[in-house]
């Protein structure tokens, strides 16, 4: 499965 | 980590701080949106849904900041509906949170970047975050004013955002890096502090109170 995005972001 | 992205953080706490101190310290929250923090909370909880699936050790500044983030809206919550609920207005705190929830939920099922609990649950956190000040703003208008402590809060609050515009296009160009959600979401609601940004700018700074006309 694609790889879910990381939201890196607070 | 980029400049724009720091002060934006530093900018979001400390829109914490002065409501928290506003509260504690005339121990009143008059002029305070209840709805609009228990939205923030609501975002917070949703967004760092992972601190309480997968607790890892307080290994960065990150994991330190998403508790402190919970912990200070939770508990400013508390202060707002509990400690000091006699001096919440709750008359003019009237727009309904559940015009803003189910929406912002409902679009969180239809555009995100991947049908997945986890992914659901930090778009809808970033959606209502978008609308997440209107009850304050229009608590506001209800009322005509705003204590100067209240202007300088929703001042830090909208900047956070504003500057993490910055730290997009910042990470665009450098890094490549494009979060669509979240941006489009930044985008609309920082331009809902416009005419607020117009208020602050043109009146509290040369130290005159906000009062809009009635």
């Amino acid at each position: 499965p694609e790889p879910i995005p990381d939201h890196d972001e607070l | 980590m980029n400049i724009f992205r720091l002060f934006g953080d530093l900018s979001h706490l400390a829109a914490i701080a002065i409501l928290l101190l506003k509260i504690w310290k005339t121990r009143s929250c008059a002029g305070v949106s209840g709805k609009t923090q228990l939205l923030f909370a609501v975002c917070f909880i949703t967004r760092y849904i992972d601190l309480f699936l997968h607790f890892v050790s307080l290994y960065n500044t990150e994991k330190v900041m998403k508790l402190i983030y919970i912990s200070a809206s939770v508990f400013t919550c508390y202060l707002i509906f509990f400690k000091f609920k006699a001096t919440y207005d709750g008359n003019h705190d009237s727009m309904r949170a559940e015009f803003l929830i189910v929406p912002a939920a409902g679009l969180a099922c239809l555009i995100n970047t991947k049908f997945d609990a986890i992914e659901i649950l930090w778009t809808f956190s970033i959606y209502l975050e978008a609308v997440a000040i209107l009850p304050q703003l229009f608590l506001i208008s209800k009322t005509g004013e705003a204590e100067t402590i209240t202007s300088h809060y929703l001042f830090a609050q909208g900047s956070y955002r504003a500057l993490y515009i910055l730290n997009w296009i910042y990470r665009y160009h450098y890094e490549s890096h494009v979060d669509t959600i979240a941006i489009v979401a930044g985008v609309v609601q920082t331009i809902l502090y416009c005419d607020f940004f117009y208020l602050y700018i043109t009146k509290v700074v040369k130290g005159q109170k906000i009062v809009l006309p009635a």
